[in-house]
C-alpha cells in the first residue's frame, strides 16, 4: 500500500494553521 | 479537513514515584491520527526539558508498549542519543521533537515499519532519547544503520557526536552503567 509521508517542513507549516 | 498520519500513535508518561511499581508509574496519556492531534497534543503538554528528572515521555506505535517486555520490542534494539545537562535547554526538546517528526511523517523511508518507537528519559546528569527499532538480528543491520543515518541527519549530529546502537538484551543484562554498543556512528 503507499505510505502516508509528511516532509518536516510541511509538519512544521501545519503547526500553526488553526 | 485534518491530516491523517500512517500510524495510530500513543504518547506514555513515566512518573517516577518511588511508592509506586515501575508498571503503575507507566501512564498512557492519549493517542492520536492526524497532524493536528499532534501538534494540539504537544503544545498542551510539558516539554521535556521542564519534568523533573527520574521521568520519561515515550511515543510508540499503538499496540506497543514502552517496554523490554513488549512482543515488538522483544527482539529489538535501540539508537541512544544521549545529552549532557547543559544541553538540556538549547537540545533536548529539538531533539525530542525531532525524532517524533521522523516518526509520525514516516521518516525512514522503507524502514519506517522497523521503527517501533521512541522515549526520552530525563535524568540528573544525562539525559537519553531512544529510538527503539523492531529486530536487532544481524539480518536487519543494514536497515538499523540506515536508521541511525537518517536520526543524525535529521538532528544535524557531526560526525564526532556519536549516537549507539544497543540490543535490549544487552541493554537488560548490562553491568554497571554502560551497555554493549552493537553499532556507533
Amino acid at each position: 500500500g503507499t505510505r502516508i509521508v509528511y516532509e518536516r517542513s510541511t509538519l512544521m507549516h501545519l503547526r500553526n494553521s488553526p | 479537513i485534518k491530516h491523517p498520519l500512517h500510524n495510530t500513535w500513543v504518547l506514555w508518561y513515566y512518573d517516577n514515584d518511588r511508592k509506586k511499581s515501575w508498571a503503575e508509574n507507566l501512564k498512557e496519556i492519549t493517542s492520536f491520527s492526524t497532524v493536528e492531534d499532534f501538534w494540539s497534543l504537544y503544545n498542551h503538554i510539558k516539554a521535556a526539558s521542564e519534568l523533573k528528572p527520574g521521568s520519561d515521555y515515550s511515543l510508540f506505535k499503538k499496540g506497543i508498549r514502552p517496554m523490554w517486555e513488549d512482543d515488538a520490542n522483544k527482539q529489538g534494539g535501540r539508537w541512544l542519543i544521549s545529552l549532557e545537562k547543559r544541553q538540556r535547554e538549547i537540545d533536548l526538546d529539538n531533539c525530542w521533537l525531532e525524532i517524533m517528526l521522523c516518526m509520525i511523517g514516516e521518516s525512514f523511508e522503507g524502514n519506517a515499519d522497523e521503527v517501533n518507537g521512541a522515549t526520552v528519559n530525563v535524568r540528573p546528569k544525562v539525559d537519553k532519547i531512544g529510538l527503539w527499532t523492531a529486530d536487532a538480528d544481524k539480518s536487519k543491520a543494514d536497515v538499523n544503520m540506515a536508521i541511525g543515518r537518517k536520526i543524525k541527519d535529521r538532528l544535524n549530529l557531526s560526525n564526532r557526536q556519536q549516537i549507539h546502537f544497543q540490543l535490549h538484551r544487552d541493554t537488560q543484562t548490562k553491568s554497571g552503567s554502560a551497555a554493549k554498543n552493537t553499532f556507533s556512528i
